[in-house]
């Protein structure tokens, strides 16, 4: 489905480059639910990036079910994402000046949903999160982990193929976190595939394959059963 | 050290407020370490933001080294902030237009340190939590745990008498987290009161006191030795 092929990822510092993805190679396969795990700093969310198509490589090449994307027009990227993807972004990224509820038909919206559809849709999502009686309220009126959980809502609510999600448990509590891995597993089950960055173990676990990512590198890929 | 005496905070929603601390009575001594768990929207950020005099209460007292602060005039309750207390957000809120270093800095501009002494000091917390290399890097140019390490450094670069912390190894590795812990723990040991939010029990055993919060009340306050 996915494959990675010698990707780098290099930021320009003026003097000194930080070498984000030093030589990375991966491949996705559909319905796999895969685990990102490595030091703060270690490059996860650079790879998430680069697998979400939301930035490009320096150098390498990405094929989504062989088809070379790597120097795809933006647009095209937009309208693949748009498609296929979900992305629960580490600091969430929800839009401040609209509520949980609109925030959540965003992704419909760009998909030319018609807007009653769009509301019953995005009010379900907010439901499984259990966030039914916050439709109305704002980011900055939503505790850390509700604004986290409207941030999954809004990845699933296209219904993508690929979920990509950046420790989507971190302001989580325990209860709330395993909540949300139920969701991730029934879905998975139904056959999403996830790829999943975490500090925690816990959710880890859930991963049937795990990757460890050391100074931009893939120093670990295996199974969950030969451990 | 600290009082809170019969504390509601109730946020006006149109129809429906939301209680988001409904009567709470906690005494913090000077030199205590606590940790305050609970489910997310339970009130944890809330109960934070009253005790750092960031937010004001609906209802009820606050009692400072024994003088009542709940009706203070923001200037005066700023200066108090600035000289007593640092604050770890569970949003980081970092400046985005300055560096790692500036935003570390900050403080001490409020506080009139001169600029020599200032940039010494911000650098020696940065390099602290392990930043050392990352001083010129703006906050969009930092991962999410290393954007959680500059918030610590800010918190602590004017050597306050109370720290705040809301979730401060929430997007931490393990290794991160416990450099962290370490930190706090000297920190704590030298004198320091902490107050940290935390949904990692591992975080929570530093504790010398465990509270915890459901639906804005405490339902547990209780030394740790007594688990
Ligand atoms: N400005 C606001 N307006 C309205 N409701 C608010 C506002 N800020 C917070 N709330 C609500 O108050 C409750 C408590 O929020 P708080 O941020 O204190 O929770 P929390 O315990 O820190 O949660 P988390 O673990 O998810 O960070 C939540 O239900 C939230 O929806
Ligand atoms: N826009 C940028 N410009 C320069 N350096 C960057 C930029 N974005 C990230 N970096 C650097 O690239 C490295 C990898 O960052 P990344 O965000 O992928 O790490 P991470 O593994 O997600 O870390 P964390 O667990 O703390 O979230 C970090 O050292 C970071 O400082
Ligand atoms: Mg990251
Ligand atoms: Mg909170």
């Amino acid at each position: 489905m996915i494959e990675l092929k010698d990707i780098y990822k290099v930021y320009g510092m003026g003097e000194v480059d930080v070498v984000a993805l030093d030589g990375v190679n991966l491949k996705i396969k559909r319905g796999e639910l895969v685990s990102i795990m490595g030091a703060s700093g270690s490059g996860k969310s650079t790879l998430l990036h680069i697998l979400g198509c939301l930035d490009s490589a320096t150098q390498g090449a990405y094929l989504l079910e062989g088809n070379d994307v790597t120097h795809l027009a933006d647009r095209e990227l937009s309208r693949i994402r748009n498609q296929h993807f979900g992305f629960v972004f580490q600091s969430y990224n929800l839009l401040p000046n609209m509520t949980a509820l609109e925030n959540v038909e965003e992704p419909l919206v760009y998909a030319n949903v018609a807007k009653r559809e769009r509301r019953k849709r995005a009010a379900i999502q907010l439901e499984r999160v259990g966030l039914g009686d916050r439709l109305n309220h704002f980011p900055s009126q939503l505790s850390g982990g509700q604004q986290q959980r409207v941030a999954v809502a809004r990845a699933l609510v296209n219904e993508p193929t690929l979920l990509l999600a950046d420790e989507p448990t971190g302001n989580l509590n325990t209860e709330a976190g395993d909540a949300l891995l139920t969701i991730l597993s029934e879905l998975h089950t139904e056959g999403m595939s996830i790829v999943m960055v975490t500090h925690d173990p816990h959710v880890a676990s859930l991963a049937e394959r795990q990757i460890l990512l050391e100074d931009g590198q893939v120093t670990k890929d295996a199974p969950l059963t030969e451990r």
